[in-house]
Order: C-alpha cells, then structure tokens, then sequence
C-alpha cells in the first residue's frame, strides 16, 4: 500500500526512494519465483536460469539506484560551487527522471509509482530540457576536453566547424589528383564502351 | 570564435570551471591535468604523428607503437610517477586510439603486483617497469570466455623437475583476444588450470615467456599471433596462443594467495575470487573510461548543434539552432546527464576498488563480494548506455556525425567492446544478481546487509 512521495518539485530523496522500491521489488520478485520453482520440484540452478530475465532486470535496477545515490551525494556536498549547484541538481533530475520514464512499467506495477505521478514526471522532463538549455555548452565545456584529444571538426572548441569540414574534405586521399587513377583504368574504358 | 558559441557561453549561468574542479578533484589537480596535457600539446614530436583515420590497420599498430615507445621514454624523461599523470600525458597522444603497451601498463603490472609473492614482484616488476620485458594477460579461450571456471588450458605439476607444463589440450582452449599477445608481448600471464599430485586445483596465474628476447621469433612450443581485423582497435594486435608442453619453473607460479610446494602439495587460497582481483579492477576503470567517452560524444554534439541552423520555425524568421529544437535536446541532455552520472560512479567505484584492496592487504576480505558485484553491474550498464548514447549523439549530428571528421567513429569502436570484454554484459548483470539473491537471503534471515544493499530491509514487501 505504500506510494512514493514524488511531486512536481522533485525532491532527489522521492527519486532515490522510487529506485530503492523498484530495486527491492524486483529482487523480491525474482527470490520469490526461485523459491516457488524449487518448491515445485525444479532444481535451484534451472530455477535460476527459469528466472534469468528478470534476474537482469533487477540486477540492472540495483546499479541504476546505485548510479542514482551516487549522482545526488555529488550534488549534496557541501563544497560544491553554489552556482553550479542548480545546474547539477537539473541534471541529477533530469538522469533519475529520464530513467523512470524509460522503465516506468517496472515502477508502477505495485502502484508505488502512480500514473498521475508518471503524468507529472513526464511534464517535468520537458520543463527540465529547457531549463537546461542554457548551460548546455558550458556543460560540455567544463569536461575540459581539449579539441586534440576530441579530434573533431564538430566538436572545436572554437565552432569553425564548416571551415575545419572544408579541410578536412580537401585533404582526403583521393584529392591528391584532380582526375583519378580508376577513371583511367576502369571509368574510361567502360564510358568508352 | 564561433558567434553562436560564444552566445551561449555568455548566457550560461555558472561558470565551467566550477564543473572542471568537481570532476578533477579541484583547482590544483586540475591545473596540474592541464599542465601535462599541454606538456603533450606542445610536443613538436608529436606534430610528426600521421592522422590516424588516414592510416591503414598496419600502419596504425605502427604508429601506435612508434606513439607508445615515446610516451614511454617521455613519461620517464619527465620524472613522472603518478599512474594519474601518466594516464593523462599518454591519453594526449592516443586519445581513443588503445595502444600497444595498454595490458602490459594495466593488467599485466597489476596482476603481478596483486598475485604475485614479495620474491617474485622484486624479480620481475623491475623488468615490466623498465620494459625490459613486455608482457600481457591471457584468460580468455577461443571457446570460454566470461565463465572462467570452463577454461581448458592446462598446467600440470612435475615435481622431479620442479617445473609446470602448459599444454592447449584442445582447439577451443586456444588463448584467443588477450591485446598485445599477437606480435608485441614477450611474456604472459597465462590463467590455466592446475593439476597437482592427480588432482585439478582449479585456475591459477602463471608467468609464461612467449618469445626469445634476441630475435622475437617465439619460443619452442609457443604459436602466437594476431587474430586479424576486427570493429576498431587497431593499435592493438589481440592475439591467440597455442602451448605445446612449455615447461615454466614453479617460481613461475604467481603464488601469493595459492601454493604448490616443491613435491607437489596444493595450499588453497583464503577466497577462491581472489583470483579475479586483475578483472575486477579493469571493471572498476571501465565506468569512468565510458563516462569519460560519452561526454566527449556530448561535446561534439551539442556544440555543433549550437552552430547547425536548420529549418525555419516561424516562416522568416531564419533558420534556428539545432539545440533550440525540444526533439535535439531530447536526444542530446539525457545523454549528457548520463555521461555526468557515470563520471561520478567511476570515480566512486575506483575510489571503492581502491579501498578493498588496501583492505585486502590488511587480510580483511568482507567488502570484496560487494565490490565484486557492483564492479560487474556498473561495467554492464555503463557499457550498454555509452554505447547507445554515443550513437545517439552521432546520429544527432546528421549526416556529418557519419564523417570520421565528427570525431564519432573513433569514441565508439573504442567505447562498444567494453559490452563484451571483461565478461559479457548479461553474464555480469547475472553475477551481479546471484550476490542480491545472496544478499535477499540473508536479509530473511535477519542478517545485517552491506551499505549498498540495506535498502532491501528498509522497504516493505
């Protein structure tokens, strides 16, 4: 009978604590049908293997609700840059939000999760995308990556990226003559034809 | 700079370093990362390094060697001594690329550091620290992988000469991906199982040299070599290994944890996962490695979609942003969050892997199963999701995220076999499972459960 707590504020303890139940049903669901296989005569490791599917799945959602506890301590910390801090707690939500939707069925299937819940999460999704949005960019910037290591021409620090395309065309291999050595041996002689 | 990037830069409402500190552990770890990594970018050698998506597979596993051996002498040259630095210096030069000398840094060092007695580490670390000799890891089978308990090379104990004798009894238990075993390495560790006084012991570590130091050509009894092209790493030569009765002194055994004595007697280890601390410290990086390939993914794709313009949204108005539309930010932010969230679990999980060994070392084995367990599940999906986002970043820069100019093709072969090396994803996710069972049991049992997992007293059911 118990229901999560989540609201459109998104307290990150009513997200950690929707993937603790999802983590600990689903365990729970997997123990049980082991125990009912093997009661019904099925030897524990067939069991085990009669029960893979949702094995993994519970397996998944407890390194999820790992991922998740660890993503909130890093935006609890004390020394974190209170300007940085809202940015961060946007993208904790938006990770912990984005994952429930995915896997919504699993967490409402006792109820725990509700589907006016569900209907609020996905309007705060995208009320998350724009908030965002702005610090998109300085996100990415902030991973530090110089351009040598990214060796991208999309990706330059600088944005030139039509001029670095342009290079890059210009230097392809094939470039190196304007008329090709296939156009003399084989394109020639079959427009020839 | 780009007008449209520096639009965005200007409204942003914090400051990026702020996010530069948190993830490099502060201002003077950071600056210290941007002094070696500028100690790379200002090489003049390296300006002469070809372009790597120019080059053939052969060229590039030349390449990387001629890149390896002068990080190598460099890193020396530079005094430096911190696995960190050194990892941030060699990254500059092979972003993405993997190298030649990657197992013989990571697991081949570690496994002999972790398994090997305080004798045989002062014999033979100094050797693998100054490349005296080059070595690489060998489990995997051309038949066996993830479940290791079926592997099938053997190595059987023959106490009139003191010596063990390897054999690859069948096709399938041909050593088949270890990287660098193919032309590079002139040693292995060789995992193979142990068979003492008639009995098998079960798997265990060995020292095995493959190649005659003076002329390379293999060993008398060895058959080495690479296992041709596969979806990327080309810098490495993932090789396969056939023993014919090499014979390897007892010395060779990596003995710290399991024994045989001189005549033949077995002494088992305290835990039997002992054995697979080289593996579980690969699974621990592999998160951070996948958190640190998706966000490069990310920045790709999200400053080019600040600078793409594309179709009007109020006719006249001109073309918009890319990033301006909800569907690019629906593709792209989660991603991103993603790529945040497992560049903190890496940094956990290492920090956690760190700190069980250091246990370990004391003789207090109570986290390893824990560690274990969440080491596994975290490469799975980690793995799984970096795969799936980096090719979602890709296909979100349209048809020039499909150029090897993009930068993607290069992230993702190097990202995507994390799903499969170091044990399968599935079969990992199941590992991790048989520890909740483990730990869902004891909870019924009233036990008391590892931080981790205390969650599953705490809710009802």
């Amino acid at each position: 009978g118990k229901t999560s707590t989540i609201t459109d504020r998104l307290s990150l303890r009513s997200l950690v604590e929707a993937f603790e139940h999802r983590a600990a049903r689903l365990i729970r669901e997997c123990g049980s049908r082991i125990q009912t296989l093997t009661s019904r005569g099925m030897k524990p490791d067939v069991a085990l293997n009669s029960t893979s599917v949702q094995l993994v799945k519970a397996a998944t959602a407890h390194v999820e609700c790992c991922v998740v506890k660890i993503f909130v301590n890093e935006v609890e910390r004390k020394d974190v840059n209170p300007q940085l801090k809202p940015v961060l707690q946007a993208m904790c939500q938006l990770y912990t939000v984005y994952l429930l939707l995915q896997n919504s069925g699993e967490f409402m299937q006792d109820g725990f999760v509700t589907g006016q819940q569900v209907e609020v999460l996905n309007s705060k999704l995208l009320d998350l995308l724009s908030e965002i949005r702005p610090n998109a960019v300085a996100i990415v910037d902030g991973f530090d990556i110089p351009d040598a290591m990214l060796a991208s021409a999309l990706g330059r620090f600088d944005g030139q990226v039509y001029e670095a395309l342009y290079q890059y065309a210009r230097n392809s291999k094939l470039n190196k003559t304007e008329v090709s050595d296939a156009y003399y041996k084989h394109l020639k002689p079959f427009l020839d034809r | 700079v780009n007008p449209d990037l520096q639009n965005e830069r200007n409204k942003a409402t914090f400051d990026p370093i702020q996010l530069t500190y948190l993830l490099h552990n502060g201002p003077q770890q950071t600056r210290r990362k941007r002094y070696i990594q500028s100690l790379a970018l200002n090489d003049r050698v390296k300006q002469n390094f070809r372009t790597w998506t120019e080059l053939s597979r052969e060229e590039r596993y030349e390449e990387s060697m001629k890149k390896c051996i002068y990080c190598a002498d460099r890193v020396k040259e530079l005094g430096f001594k911190d696995p960190v630095d050194i990892y941030i210096y060699n990254q500059m030069f092979t972003g993405h690329e993997n190298s030649p000398f990657g197992l013989h840094n990571s697991m081949f060092t570690d496994v002999l550091t972790q398994q090997g007695t305080e004798e045989q580490k002062a014999k033979w670390l100094p050797l693998a620290k100054n490349y005296q000799i080059l070595g690489t890891y060998a489990q995997t089978e051309m038949g066996h992988g993830t479940f290791v308990r079926g592997l099938e090379t053997t190595a059987t104990y023959d106490p009139k000469t003191q010596e063990f004798v390897l054999n690859s009894p069948t096709l399938t238990s041909i050593k088949y991906w270890p990287g660098a075993l193919g032309k590079t390495s002139n040693h292995c560790i060789v995992i193979a199982q142990l068979y003492t006084q008639g009995h098998c012991h079960g798997l265990q570590p060995f020292i095995v040299p493959l190649r005659n130091l003076d002329n390379y050509q293999p060993l008398p009894g060895v058959e080495v070599g690479d296992i041709g092209l596969k979806f990327g790493y080309d810098a490495v030569d993932n090789g396969y290994l056939r023993l014919s009765n090499i014979r390897i002194p007892r010395e060779n055994m990596l003995m710290r944890y399991s024994k045989v004595t001189e005549d033949g007697v077995f002494i088992k280890p305290k835990n039997d996962k002992l054995l697979y601390g080289g593996m579980v410290m690969i699974r621990s990086f592999i998160t951070g490695d996948c958190g640190r390939g998706l966000s490069q993914a990310c920045t790709i794709a999200i400053r080019y979609s600040s600078v793409r313009h594309q179709t009007e949204v109020t006719p006249g108005k001109g073309e918009e942003k890319i990033l301006d539309y909800q569907t690019q930010q629906y593709k792209l932010f989660p991603a991103l969050s993603t790529a945040l969230a497992y560049l903190f679990a890496g940094n956990a999980i290492r920090e956690m892997y760190l700190r069980v060994m250091a246990d370990i070392n004391k003789g207090a084995l109570g986290e390893l199963p824990q560690l274990h367990a969440l080491s596994s599940g975290l490469k799975a999906c980690s793995s799984y999701a970096a795969s799936e986002m980096i090719e979602t970043c890709r296909m979100a820069c349209g048809g020039h995220g499909y150029s090897q100019a993009s930068g993607f093709p290069k992230i993702y072969v190097n990202v995507t076999p994390a799903c499969t090396y170091e044990g399968e994803n599935t079969v990992l996710l199941l590992q991790t499972a048989r520890y909740l069972m483990k730990c869902l049991n004891s909870s019924a049992q009233g036990e008391e459960l590892p931080t981790l997992m205390s969650y599953l007293n705490k809710s009802t059911g």
